[in-house]
């Protein structure tokens, strides 16, 4: 049975895999996961999504792709495009809503990520970003033992709580010997739009330091930004600012 | 050999288990848990959290309790309390440092989160708030079969992608036949600490239709509150303002 082996998948050729996570939910992975796919597609890079977060994805909606009618040939699930050209996969690609729960248990939930890496028809791509799921259980497990991933971006936001969680990450990556490319502090303060005044809403970030104690570079400050929430909400995270795409890959 | 069942647990009467809600993490459902149960603790019951969040566990935190030397007898493990005598079960209160990582799979997650609620001496409890993961994943799925779940606390913050992701916990609850108390909007909108303005900083509520729509209560607004974050940073939840507390039980 094993001489069979499935077409699926044999054509695919992923050069770097780089997967956003956290631990804690909600400080911007699949915003961050969603620009920087963004900024690498304007450098000229072909690039993939992966949205491994099988219970809450948000992948479709921030690029505007509505699920349904997805096509498959012998050589795998043929993933859509984004207006930019950028492939994705999403649980939420196969459901007849979007809202609709996908109530699995760990081994469902991972088989399905492993298939959205093995058996999807991507052929090549430069780049490769995973949006992953809060915590350290199962999928993160699963990315980061089948994948070939070649770093980690770990986001975060200014609290001390989101960082006690996310610290959690940094030592399952480390343990696990995954490299961490850098940290995204995101949503470090805002700008009233009324007076201009600069408001540390989740408090005064502690980023640089946190960066410099455990070694791993600060690749970027993001600020709270209404239009970015927008985007996401909209379906166009495409088209954000450059300057916050500079801001992210430099 | 089940002759010999264990006693722990076995003087536990707890009377209501509330379970705060949401698929999308960082919406504030610790912060409300953790509102919920010192609301209820200030009115006089006794009130009892469990941490489900395994992999991201912020509840002992937020109460200030430290982790390190749980004592326990034949009846259970002892849950430690806070200054206000709120009983707290969290895995980070089993680890030695309170960001090391559980790495764990589904099937141990879900055991963890029902040894929480077996094998602890809770005693006689008023009401247990059950302080939930993100995702309709192990844990969403043991609690609202295993656990005698008396109603859900459904928490989420104004952007159309969170309502998207929110709107999957809600049908899975309703698919398992488990009650809705109602809907939480949090961090509804901001108030500059410089110039007063309030500021949308999500975008426009529409919490009121969508509960409308929805058939389920809206229980409250609550605004972004920096106080409310430094209380959680510094393991002070139960110093939260009166205002608050009145605005999520009235
Ligand atoms: N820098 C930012 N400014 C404003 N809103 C943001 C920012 N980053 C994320 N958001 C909003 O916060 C919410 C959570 O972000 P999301 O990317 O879904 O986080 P996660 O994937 O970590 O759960 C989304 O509604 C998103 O639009
Ligand atoms: N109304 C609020 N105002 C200000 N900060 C808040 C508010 N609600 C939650 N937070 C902060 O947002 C972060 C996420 O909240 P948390 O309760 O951990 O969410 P969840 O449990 O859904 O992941 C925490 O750092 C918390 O202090
Ligand atoms: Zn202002």
């Amino acid at each position: 049975c094993t001489e069979e082996r499935s077409l699926a998948g044999s054509l695919n050729d992923v050069k770097n895999v780089i997967a956003v996570m956290s631990g804690k939910g909600g400080v911007g992975k699949s915003s961050i996961a969603g620009m920087l796919a963004t900024a690498l597609s304007r450098d000229g890079f072909s690039v993939g999504v992966l949205d491994a977060d099988i219970t809450g994805p948000s992948i479709p909606r921030a690029f505007g792709i509505q699920g349904g009618k997805l096509q498959g040939t012998p050589f795998g699930l043929i993933p859509p495009e984004s207006q930019g050209g950028i492939k994705v996969m999403s649980i939420n690609l196969l459901l007849p809503n979007e809202d609709d729960p996908v109530i699995w248990r760990g081994p469902v939930i991972s088989g399905a990520v492993k298939q959205f890496w093995d058996e999807v028809d991507w052929r090549e791509l430069d780049y490769m970003v995973v949006d992953m799921p809060p915590g350290t259980g199962d999928v993160p497990l699963t990315v980061l033992q089948s994948l070939p991933v070649t770093g980690l971006v770990i986001v975060f936001s200014p609290q001390d709580l989101v960082m006690m969680v996310v610290k959690k990450t940094i030592k399952m990556a480390q343990k696990m010997n995954v490299p961490i490319l850098g940290l995204v502090e995101n949503m470090s303060y805002a700008v009233c739009s009324h007076c201009g005044e600069r408001l540390d809403i989740f408090g005064k970030s502690t980023a640089q330091e946190a960066a410099k104690e455990m070694g791993i570079p600060l690749l970027a400050q993001l600020p709270w930004d209404p239009q970015l929430n927008r985007l996401m909400d909209e379906g166009r995270i495409e088209d954000c600012d450059e300057k916050l795409l500079t801001a992210l890959i430099g």
